[in-house]
């Protein structure tokens, strides 16, 4: 599944935005 | 206690939904009930204003844009030229709207740029999910799952603050494109807003406000029976964590509105039928518009959805 859907894979493993709430 | 940690889960997603979603529900509906003075959107009624509502972009800073937030997305597919969302590009993608173009250039043009931002609003989504407490220690190919079957049906409750039965707000508020004038275009651009319309019409009926819909989309987010889901039990306890929040938030929130919580189960269950009737119209997009181009991101989502 993680193959197919690289884009949304990569969205959830960014750190790019910490949740830092 | 129990109502305790329900009500600092309540708070917790609240602070995340403001985090991450650019446009809320209090200040559209300042916007649209005309209580923001001189901001007031441009509106977009026909072809002209269509015209004129670029310029008007153009003009002016694009709010709530982070050079960091679009880089995201332009490396996760290969720097497509579409998704850059800077005020560089304008609100309608890559180049002016001449005067000399033809129309069926100018709707699907507009519809690649929804699919910009659409594809920005999953970002934001995607962000708010790891918000939720437990959501990143599932299963990444359930993560992967839940936001596959669930983001389009967020997005669209996010888009119903926007709308009232005479059109909707685009491009962070700064413009109103009327229903009429969406119901003009050409067919089938000229039906994929209408049921939208529709069911938000309806669902703003219940007025939720921000505080409500966080704890809803969460709802959204974690549902045990999207399909191909590898391990369900941790999510569906996730997601009774926060439908108790919700349901204790609504009594605290909406004292006289005792059916509310029964209500907002119904429109999770009206939701999918809407996302179903949406992909299969992008499908026919898809075949009949040789010129289009769907985004990768979106391409992701919708390929085998229903």
């Amino acid at each position: 599944l993680k193959e197919k859907h690289k884009i949304l894979h990569q969205l959830l493993q960014n750190s790019t935005s910490p949740v830092d709430l | 206690p129990e109502a305790a940690d329900l009500r600092a889960l309540a708070r917790h997603l609240f602070r995340a939904y403001l985090k991450y979603f650019p446009l809320t529900k209090q200040p559209t509906r300042a916007i649209l009930s005309g209580k923001t003075g001189d901001n007031a959107p441009c509106v977009i009624h026909d072809m002209k204003s269509l015209m004129e509502g670029e310029q008007f972009i153009n003009c002016r800073q694009m709010p709530f844009q982070e050079q960091q937030q679009t880089s995201v997305l332009t490396a996760a597919h290969g720097g497509l030229t579409e998704v850059h969302m800077g005020s560089d590009y304008g609100v309608w993608g890559m180049t002016s709207i001449s005067g000399q173009e033809p129309q069926n250039a100018v709707e699907l043009r507009f519809f690649q740029s929804c699919q910009s931002r659409s594809a920005e609003a999953v970002r934001e989504v995607t962000e708010f999910a790891k918000s939720i407490p437990g959501f990143t220690d599932l299963d990444l190919n359930d993560q992967v799952t839940l936001l596959k079957y669930g983001v389009i049906e967020v997005l669209i409750i996010m888009m119903s603050p926007l709308m009232n039965k005479d059109g909707t707000l685009i491009s962070y508020g700064q413009i109103f494109m009327t229903r009429e004038f969406l119901k003009s275009l050409r067919k089938p651009f000229c039906q994929m807003m209408e049921p939208k319309f529709e069911f938000s019409v309806k669902f703003n009926t219940l007025e939720l406000d921000d505080s409500d819909m966080a704890l809803f989309l969460a709802c959204l987010i974690l549902r045990g029976d999207r399909p191909g889901l590898l391990n369900v039990k941790p999510i569906e306890k996730l997601q009774e964590t926060v439908l108790h929040s919700l349901e204790l938030q609504l009594k605290l929130n909406h004292p006289d509105s005792l059916q509310l919580f029964a209500k907002l189960l119904q429109k999770m269950t009206d939701l999918r039928q809407i996302v179903t009737d949406h992909v299969h119209l992008i499908q026919l997009l898809k075949k009949t518009e040789v010129d289009m181009c769907l985004h990768p991101l979106l391409q992701e989502i919708m390929k085998d959805l229903y």
